[in-house]
C-alpha cells in the first residue's frame, strides 16, 4: 500500500548527488533531503515523480526575496565598484556591464583602479574602447584610491550617468589587501556620500565553498550589495550562491556566460534553479 | 599534521574501548562531511569511504584494543595513499630544447605561473624563453611581456598571428638563440569548448611538447574532476599546477583530481608574486583537506 511505504532512498541519493555535485554544500543539501522526507511524511509529497519539482519549488520561492536591479543613484553619477579575488572575471565583467548600459543609452565611464597587475590598465583600455565607454587611469604602481577619486571628478564635470571602478584581485585572506579595498570604497564615499550605489562581488561559478569565506570578508570590508557570478558557460552549476544562504545572503545581480561584451544577463532565478538539474 | 586532523573528526571514539560496527561508520560519516565540505568531489569522496569502511570495518579493527586509534590510521593510510607520492621533478631534455606547455580554464593563473616556472627554471641554470600563445585574450601578450621584463627573461610573440604558428616560430627561435627551455602559454578555454580544444590538440600535435601542465584554481569545487577529466582525455596532461593556495580554501580540488587522472600535483602557487611558487607536498596537502 502507498501510505505505508517510506521513500525511496536511492531516489534521495541521486538528488543529494546532483545538488551536491552543483556545489550547493552537504549542510543545506541535508536540509533540503530533511524537508523532502518530512513532505512525504506529511502527505505533501506523494510521489517520488514529484519530488525533484517539489526542490526546485522550495529553491525559486527561497530566491524570490533577492532585490536583482541595480540601484541607481538619486542624481547621476551611479558609483558601482567591483570587487573579488584574483581571475573570477571582474575585469571583463565590467566590461560586459558598461556595454549592457551603453546599449541601453547611458553615458559610462571605468575606472582602471587596478593599478598592480601586469597590463590591467591596457586590458581594461581595450575593453573600454571596444564598448565605447570613457575611461580614467593612472600609471602602474599608483595609489588605487586616488584612481576612483579621479574618475569620480571626471564622471561629474563630464555628466557620466554610470561609474564603474575596476579593482585589484586580491585574496580575502590578505588583509592589508582587504584594507586597501576599504579605503578606495571610503574615499568614494567621501566624494559622494552615498557611493558607491553598487558594490558587486564577483564570484568565478567553478568555486566550491570557499565562495563563502570570500562573500563573508569582502561583505565586512565594503559591504557587498550583489554578486556577479561568472563563467556560467562552463560545466559548474554555482550553486554556492544558493548554499551560501543560511550564512550569507547576498542577491546574485548578473550572471556571465561567457567572453564577450555581450555574454550577461541578468539573474532569473527559475532559469538558474532549473538549470541546476540539467 | 592528519592524524590530528583525523583525531579532531574522531573525537567522539577517542576513549571508546570496543567499537561496533556502527561507531565505526558514524565516524567514517564525519570524515565524508569533512571531505564534502573541503570540495573533494562526492563521486571520489563516495569511492573513498567505501573503500576505507571495507577495511574498517573488518576483523582487524573490531577485534583491536584501540580501535578508535585504527581506524584513524587506515583514513590516514587511505588518503596519503589516493593523493599520491611526490613527484615533483621536470623532466628535461638534455641536448635539446624543453618544451613545456601551460593549460587550463579562464582566469586560473596560466600567465602568472609561466613566470613563475620560467623564474624557477633560471634558478636552475637554464635558459627559460616565454612564448605568449594567447591572441585572444584583451593585452594578454602584453602581460607575458610585462612579466618577462620584470625577470629579465625573454618572451617570444608574434602581433596578428595564430598560436600554432606562434608555437612554431619560437620553437625555431630558441634553437637559433640559446634558449633551452620553452614555455607556451595558451589561453584559458573550456573543456566542453570543442574548437578551443582541438586548436590545444594541434599544438600538441604539431610542436609535441614534452611536458603539458594542468593549471588549476585551488579554490574549484565539484567542477574540477569534470574539467580536469576532460583535458586528460581529450588532451592529456602530465602533471597539474594548483594556484592561489595562498587563500584559505580546503583545496579538495587537488584530492579529486589526482583520483580521477592519476596524475601528479607537481607545484602550487602560493602568491601573487614570482617568487610564489613552491613544489608540491601530498602529505601537507591532505591535511589541509582534512582541515
Ligand atoms: N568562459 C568565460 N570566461 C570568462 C567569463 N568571465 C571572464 N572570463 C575569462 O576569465 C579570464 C579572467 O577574466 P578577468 O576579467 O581578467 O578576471 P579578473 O577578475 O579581472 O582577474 P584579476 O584582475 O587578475 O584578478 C579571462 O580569460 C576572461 O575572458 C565568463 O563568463 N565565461
Ligand atoms: N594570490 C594568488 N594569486 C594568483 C596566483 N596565481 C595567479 N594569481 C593571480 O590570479 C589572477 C589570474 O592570473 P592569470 O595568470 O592572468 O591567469 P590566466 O590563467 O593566465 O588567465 P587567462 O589567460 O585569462 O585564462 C591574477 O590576478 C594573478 O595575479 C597565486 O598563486 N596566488
Ligand atoms: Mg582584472
Ligand atoms: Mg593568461
Amino acid at each position: 500500500f502507498s501510505f505505508r511505504r517510506s521513500i525511496d532512498e536511492s531516489v534521495l541519493e541521486e538528488l543529494e548527488d546532483i545538488l551536491i555535485g552543483a556545489d550547493i554544500g552537504v549542510k543545506p543539501v541535508q536540509r533540503l533531503i530533511k524537508k523532502i522526507k518530512e513532505a512525504w511524511k506529511s502527505k505533501t509529497l506523494t510521489e517520488t515523480s514529484q519530488i525533484n519539482d517539489f526542490i526546485k519549488g522550495i529553491l525559486k520561492e527561497d530566491l524570490q526575496s533577492w532585490q536583482i536591479d541595480i540601484h541607481y543613484a538619486r542624481k547621476s553619477p551611479t558609483v558601482i565598484m567591483v570587487v573579488g579575488v584574483n581571475g573570477v572575471g571582474k575585469t571583463t565583467a565590467i566590461a560586459k556591464l558598461a556595454n549592457f548600459l551603453i546599449k541601453d543609452g547611458k553615458k559610462v565611464m571605468v575606472a582602471a583602479g587596478d593599478t598592480f597587475r601586469a597590463a590591467a590598465t591596457d586590458q581594461l583600455e581595450i575593453w573600454s574602447k571596444r564598448i565605447g565607454a570613457e575611461i580614467v587611469k593612472h600609471q602602474t604602481g599608483s595609489d588605487p584610491a586616488a584612481v576612483a577619486y579621479d574618475a569620480l571628478e571626471a564622471s561629474i564635470s563630464r555628466g557620466i550617468d554610470v561609474l564603474i571602478v575596476d579593482t585589484a584581485g586580491r585574496l580575502h585572506t590578505h588583509e592589508n589587501l582587504m584594507n586597501e579595498l576599504s579605503k578606495i570604497k571610503r574615499v568614494i564615499s567621501k566624494k559622494i556620500p552615498d557611493a558607491p550605489h553598487e558594490v558587486l562581488l564577483v564570484l568565478d561559478a567553478t568555486t566550491g565553498q570557499n565562495a563563502i569565506s570570500q562573500a563573508k570578508v569582502f561583505k565586512q570590508a565594503v559591504d557587498v550589495t550583489g554578486i556577479f557570478l561568472a563563467k556560467l558557460d562552463g560545466t559548474a552549476k554555482g550553486g554556492i550562491v544558493l548554499g551560501m544562504r543560511s550564512e550569507i545572503n547576498i542577491p546574485v545581480k548578473f550572471i556571465g556566460l561567457g567572453e564577450t561584451a555581450d555574454d550577461i544577463e541578468k539573474f532569473n532565478p527559475d532559469a538558474f534553479v532549473n538549470a541546476l538539474f540539467e | 599534521s592528519i592524524t590530528n586532523s583525523l583525531e579532531g573528526v574522531f573525537s567522539k571514539l577517542r576513549g571508546k574501548g570496543r567499537l561496533t560496527e556502527s561507531n565505526i561508520k558514524d565516524g567514517l560519516h564525519e570524515v565524508r562531511l569533512a571531505l564534502l565540505e573541503a570540495d573533494v568531489n562526492y563521486k571520489v569522496v563516495k569511492d573513498f569511504i567505501q573503500h576505507v569502511t571495507e577495511r574498517a570495518v573488518g576483523e582487524e579493527v573490531i577485534k583491536s584494543i584501540a580501535p578508535g586509534q585504527q581506524v584513524i590510521k587506515i583514513v590516514h593510510d587511505e588518503l596519503i595513499k589516493l593523493m599520491g607520492e611526490s613527484d615533483t621533478a621536470i623532466p628535461f631534455m638534455e641536448g635539446d630544447q624543453t618544451l613545456i606547455m601551460l593549460v587550463g580554464l579562464q582566469g586560473s593563473g596560466k600567465t602568472t605561473t609561466a613566470g613563475k616556472l620560467a623564474k624557477t627554471i633560471l634558478s636552475k641554470g637554464r635558459k627559460p624563453l616565454l612564448v605568449a600563445a594567447d591572441v585572444q585574450r584583451p593585452a594578454a601578450i602584453e602581460q607575458l611581456k610585462v612579466l618577462g621584463q620584470q625577470l629579465n627573461i625573454p618572451v617570444y610573440f608574434e602581433e596578428n598571428s595564430q598560436p600554432v604558428k606562434i608555437c612554431k616560430n619560437a620553437v625555431k627561435y630558441a634553437r637559433e638563440s640559446t634558449n633551452d627551455v620553452v614555455i607556451f602559454d595558451t589561453a584559458g578555454r573550456l573543456h566542453i569548448d570543442d574548437d578551443l580544444m582541438f586548436e590545444l590538440k594541434e599544438i600538441k600535435q604539431k610542436l609535441e611538447p614534452h611536458q603539458i601542465y594542468f593549471v588549476c584554481d585551488a579554490m574549484t569545487g565539484q567542477d574540477a574532476v569534470n574539467s580536469a577529466k576532460e583535458f586528460d582525455a581529450q588532451l592529456g596532461f602530465d602533471g597539474v599546477i594548483l594556484t592561489k593556495l595562498d587563500g584559505d580554501t580546503r583545496g579538495g580540488a587537488a584530492l579529486s583530481i589526482r583520483a580521477v587522472t592519476g596524475k601528479p600535483i607537481k607545484f602550487v602557487g602560493i602568491g601573487e608574486k614570482l617568487d610564489r611558487l613552491e613544489e608540491f607536498h601530498p602529505d601537507r596537502m591532505a591535511s589541509r583537506i582534512l582541515g
